[in-house]
């Protein structure tokens, strides 16, 4: 995948941590002290769908680019994650018990265009 | 809000000026933690436990015995909680003491209890093998009666911490629907209360549970 740099315009990943301090959750959870949240943004056109970033086959372009050149009607493509990853929180729950989960596909690692 | 209209979910987002896109996004995540841990709203810790006691409490669960390895398929999508749930005092008299363990109700029925330990800390003033009656108890939903799950006994050698299994226990409790469990403990009279008196936060006793989710109800084709 794509992370987004300042003049990318095309689907790429962009980095947001949450800051548990900031929102005033660091009470509640121990661990860790932010969630590496991240989001896909970017433009998909046509000819890129079913690209997961610019790992993919250069003939898969070209197929798309036909394609949607002899497509009657266009299907929208979207950014969208590509790659998550699971979030482990060490926290206390109501009854100040200590839990420690994986909470799945919660960090996106990579991102593609459908 | 961030999904609205008929394009991609991130184009309303690339839409938004940086405050509000960077607001939705908190909200966002905020939402979708809380979502997970199937929380209404974010806990408010009152009484947390001591430095000591997690710390204590964190190193002992951590040398357990494994648990069998789970197929691949469940593994990848079922989550999985390990709990570590601190005793309240309950009534006690000489030889006699009575421990609760709280467990929320966001743990209830829907997970999957693989095991779990009551661990103690005996704190023994003078030598010698000494016997711990441990009852399980459960209160009725119904009235004030209190049912025994189980009655175990342990020996204590020397001072140090000893783990029971109690995952049948817990299993029951969640299974039906209920938040507590009480633990009873009986030592001989004469011996005072090793098992709490004049201990350190860091001797706290406590329950450590795995759980995970439910199984999805599989569908097999033939």
């Amino acid at each position: 995948g794509i992370d987004c740099t300042g003049d990318s315009r095309m689907c790429c990943r962009k980095e947001f941590f949450v800051d548990f301090k900031e929102i005033g959750w660091e009470d509640w959870i121990i661990q860790p002290e932010g969630y590496h949240m991240n989001y896909c943004a970017g433009l998909c056109p046509l000819h890129m769908a079913g690209i997961p970033g610019l790992a993919a086959s250069f003939h898969t372009a070209v197929l798309n680019l036909i394609k949607a050149s002899n497509a009657d009607a266009a299907v929208d493509s979207c950014c969208v994650p590509t790659q998550r990853r699971p979030l482990s929180l060490l926290y206390y729950d109501r009854d100040s018990n200590i839990v420690k989960t994986d909470i799945p596909d919660m960090i996106v690692d990579a991102c593609g265009c459908t | 809000a961030v999904s609205g209209g008929t394009g991609c979910p991130a184009c309303s987002l690339a839409a938004l000026a940086p405050g509000a896109r960077r607001d939705a996004l908190l909200a966002l995540a905020k939402r979708n933690i809380l979502s997970e841990l199937r929380l209404q709203e974010r806990p408010s810790v009152s009484r947390p436990p001591s430095r000591g006691a997690l710390l204590a409490a964190l190193s002992r669960a951590s040398t357990r015995r494994p648990l069998p390895d789970t197929p691949p398929a469940l593994s990848s999508r079922t989550q999985r909680y390990q709990v570590l749930s601190f005793a309240e005092s309950g009534s006690s008299s000489p030889g006699r003491i009575r421990l609760h363990f709280r467990f929320t109700q966001e743990l209830g029925r829907s997970i999957e209890v693989l095991q779990a330990s009551l661990y103690l800390f005996w704190a023994s003033p003078s030598p010698g093998t000494h016997q711990v009656t441990v009852k399980v108890l459960q209160p009725d939903l119904s009235g004030p009666n209190i049912t025994m799950v189980s009655k175990t006994w342990l020996e204590m050698q020397r001072a140090g911490w000893a783990s029971l299994d109690v995952g049948e226990a817990v299993q029951s409790l969640f299974s039906n629907g209920r938040q507590r469990l009480t633990v009873e403990l009986e030592t001989a009279e004469d011996l005072g209360s090793p098992l709490l008196a004049g201990q350190s936060d860091s001797h706290w006793p406590f329950v450590a549970a795995q759980a995970r989710d439910r199984a999805p109800h599989r569908v097999q084709r033939r």
